[in-house]
């Protein structure tokens, strides 16, 4: 089963 | 003071009913170089990025960097008082707590403006990086809708594979399986109806389709949208949105637990 990624885990804070 | 006036004032419209159904609330960024957007949605799943380039304005004007929380659907419900054709002014003073939409017939024969009072809005900006994508698809716009569009009855998840034979949509569920494969044809003998497809290395990813669905609202506001995918990071929709900038989404894949 695949979970949803969350954006944060991709994308850093500026 | 911001001021800006874009002639294809139904373009302002397009980029809202596209973007107003994922984000409720964001801010608005202007500057000197052009109006922007950056926001997720509440389940932080996705990200709107738009870029509205100063050149691409009649007339742009922004004295001090300013950012402007709206509410999306107030912004919509204003907008769709513009007629079609009209000259969409905005207006934001500096240190005030809204933000006028000057209207103009074409014929200057009808001129209205509308005062949405603006909201503070805590926003975080993601930084995205610079990808090295491994493909990119770029079709027609309404092929796009379509697909997600029919695979949503199938089932609500979409893997999307790019090989050398083309890119692969794939969902399955209660119903049974769907596959849709659109393979590069840059000889189509409309212009609107060719696919193009860039492939670095095979990728396959799934997402989500309720997303996708979404963000196929912006199809009025461009002929194609191109598809990025790079393992293991999010997809970019991009609609590029002539001689101004683009409306860009982003959003995270399933991950196998």
């Amino acid at each position: 089963k695949a979970s949803q990624g969350r954006l944060e885990s991709f994308f850093g804070p500026v | 003071m911001f001021e800006a006036r874009l002639v294809q004032g139904n373009l302002l419209k397009k980029v809202v009913d596209a973007v107003k159904d994922l984000v409720t609330d964001a801010n608005f960024d202007c500057s000197s170089s052009g109006f922007t957007l950056q926001a997720m949605d509440n389940s932080h799943v996705s990200l709107v990025s738009l870029s509205l380039r100063s050149d691409g304005f009649e007339h742009f004007r922004c004295d001090r960097n300013m950012s402007m929380g709206m509410s999306l659907g107030n912004l919509a419900k204003i907008l769709k008082c513009a007629g079609n054709d009209d000259i969409v002014t905005m207006k934001a003073a500096d240190d005030g707590d809204t933000v006028t939409f000057m209207f103009e017939s074409p014929k200057e024969d009808r001129v209205s403006d509308f005062e949405l009072k603006l909201m503070d809005i805590d926003s975080e900006h993601l930084g995205i990086p610079d990808t090295d994508y491994a493909a990119t698809v770029t079709l027609p716009a309404a092929e796009y809708q379509r697909i997600c569009r029919d695979l949503s009855s199938i089932g609500d998840t979409v893997v999307i594979s790019a090989t050398k034979d083309g890119v692969k949509f794939s969902s399955s569920g209660d119903v049974g399986t769907a596959n849709i494969t659109v393979r590069q044809n840059t000889t189509a003998d409309k212009k609107e109806e060719q696919v193009s497809i860039d492939l670095k290395e095979p990728v396959a990813l799934t997402f989500a389709l309720r997303y996708l669905n979404s963000f196929a609202k912006a199809t009025p506001l461009a002929s194609h949208v191109s598809l990025s995918m790079a393992r293991d990071l999010p997809v970019m929709v991009d609609y590029q949105i002539s001689d101004m900038g683009h409306l860009r989404f982003y959003l995270a894949p399933k991950i196998e637990d």
